[in-house]
């Protein structure tokens, strides 16, 4: 058969049974499997130990290994759940869950937050912003003043720290997001909804349908 | 004009982007 070679791909020690990744996330059997094939290669971009390990990442998101962002660097931390360095497959799951247009807006608030709560003190402080604002900068190669970024930080702290004591708690940025919906576009990947298109090499490996299994 | 911060960074930054994980084909 000609596409049992697929198949014959080892699942690695981080591979979790898709029934369960299915039950507790807004994929499919089918999706998880799909997903399944994107892990597979982002994991054996380099090291080949089917583990993602935040130089294939970035070679993933930027088609460079060595490229330095703090964002992408903020969102592999948070991916890595078990916090060992690398990605196994049930926390690449778990991760890109959050970013399924049908995952609920909360949950896609509260990961932000998180993201944005660089040194995981429970709020955002004007350091840490200013902090993401200069590394944004310079990743932008814009020039701002200083004057210009404190501007800019004080702006935003003016809206979004309610009581006004000098760092944004989860509360405040969950009605400052939910103000401005702009802010969490990104926590939204459209290509989740139709993952098995993308990867259609998983609908002929497995000849299954959702409603088999 | 209002200025936001986060607006700023979650429209600007490539790493914010998850995209591109999918882009790789």
């Amino acid at each position: 058969m000609g596409c049992a070679s697929s198949k014959q791909f080892k699942r690695t020690s981080g591979y979790e049974d898709p029934d369960i990744l299915a039950k507790e996330t807004t994929f499919t059997v089918n999706e998880v499997e799909a997903l399944y094939e994107l892990y597979k290669k982002i994991s054996h971009s380099i090291f080949k130990d089917g583990l993602i390990h935040k130089e294939e990442f970035q070679l993933a998101l930027f088609r460079n290994s060595h490229k330095k962002n703090l964002f992408a660097d903020r969102i592999f931390d948070l991916f890595d759940q078990k916090r060992n360095g690398v990605i196994d497959f049930g926390e690449f799951v778990r991760s890109l869950n959050i970013f399924h247009p049908d995952t609920p807006m909360e949950e896609k608030i509260a990961f932000a937050f998180r993201l944005y709560d660089l040194r995981g003190t429970g709020c955002i402080e004007r350091e840490e912003l200013k902090e993401m604002v200069l590394a944004l900068l310079n990743e932008s190669d814009l020039l701002l003043s200083d004057d210009a970024v404190e501007q800019i930080v004080n702006q935003t702290f003016k809206q979004a720290d309610m009581n006004g004591d000098g760092k944004i708690d989860p509360d405040e940025w969950k009605i400052f997001a939910s103000k401005n919906p702009a802010l969490l576009k990104n926590m939204t990947l459209p290509y989740l909804k139709d993952i098995t298109m993308a990867f259609p090499s998983f609908v002929l490996i497995s000849g299954a349908s959702d409603d088999e299994l | 004009r209002t200025c936001n911060a986060f607006q700023l960074i979650s429209s600007m930054s490539s790493g914010f982007d998850l995209s591109g994980l999918f882009e790789s084909e």
